[in-house]
């Protein structure tokens, strides 16, 4: 008599091969089977259909599924890499990949551009940093005057804009944040190296027979 | 905060801090 139970697995849409997704990214076979722990909790806790829409992500995120934020909405469209309204496996797998410690700067780098690019010019242009600024002090206690706020943008676009047209571009991105490295912190997670640590039970759901890492 | 740059500023959001998606 073993310890466990087989079972037929139901399908999961959009559940792609954990050996495929490992090959193209940072992560072990077992990391991506870890991921796939918590896709499941954040997939199930609204709609139980193994896809991550906007509230499901936002509850996750926020813990209370009702709080809009601009922020929260610009990562979730750029993990919905397929513009399909929806958060798949290996839409979360690839997307956490330039969240890895060990992913190229140049792709932090980049996803931080279009992360700011918000409507996708090409450019993150001063209405855009204006914008998220407002949002920002919307969402958090934070009080400036509007004064205040257009000197920020000066001073920021002053040392990030060399060319002084207006809007930052790709190659001007690239050395404002060279210069300014805490800019990209938000673009590392430390919690994916331990990934398989905080959820252990991805070995009992395993479809590898041996686990490579 | 006005001595910070605005992507200082911008990246505070609790929006961006995607760490919260660990804490299940």
């Amino acid at each position: 008599m073993g310890c466990f139970h087989s079972t037929v697995r139901k399908p999961v849409p959009g559940h792609e091969n954990p050996t495929i997704l490992a090959s193209q990214t940072a992560f072990s076979v077992s990391e991506v089977e870890a991921l796939f722990e918590l896709f499941k909790s954040i997939s199930s806790s609204v709609i139980d259909d193994g896809l991550i829409n906007k509230e499901e992500f936002q509850l996750a995120l926020f813990k209370n599924r009702k709080k809009e934020n601009l922020f929260a909405n610009r990562i979730f469209d750029l993990f919905d890499v397929k513009q399909k309204g929806v958060i798949d496996f290996g839409d979360f797998v690839r997307a956490l990949n330039v969240f890895h410690p060990n992913a190229p700067q140049e792709d932090k780098i980049s996803f931080c551009f279009k992360l700011y690019d918000m409507d996708g010019t090409g450019f993150i242009e001063r209405q855009e940093v204006k914008q998220m600024l407002i949002a920002l002090l919307c969402e958090s206690e934070l009080k400036l005057a509007d004064d205040t706020i257009e000197v920020i943008l000066d001073k920021t676009f002053s040392e990030a804009d060399v060319d002084q047209d207006g809007k930052i571009d790709k190659s001007e991105w690239h050395n404002f944040v060279t210069k300014n490295p805490s800019l990209l912190k938000i673009m590392t997670l430390p919690y994916l190296r331990d990934i398989t640590t905080t959820f252990p039970s991805f070995v009992f759901n395993s479809e590898v027979e041996e686990i490579a890492t | 905060p006005a001595a910070m740059n605005a992507f200082e500023l911008i990246s505070m959001s609790k929006g961006l801090n995607l760490g919260n998606l660990f804490d299940t």
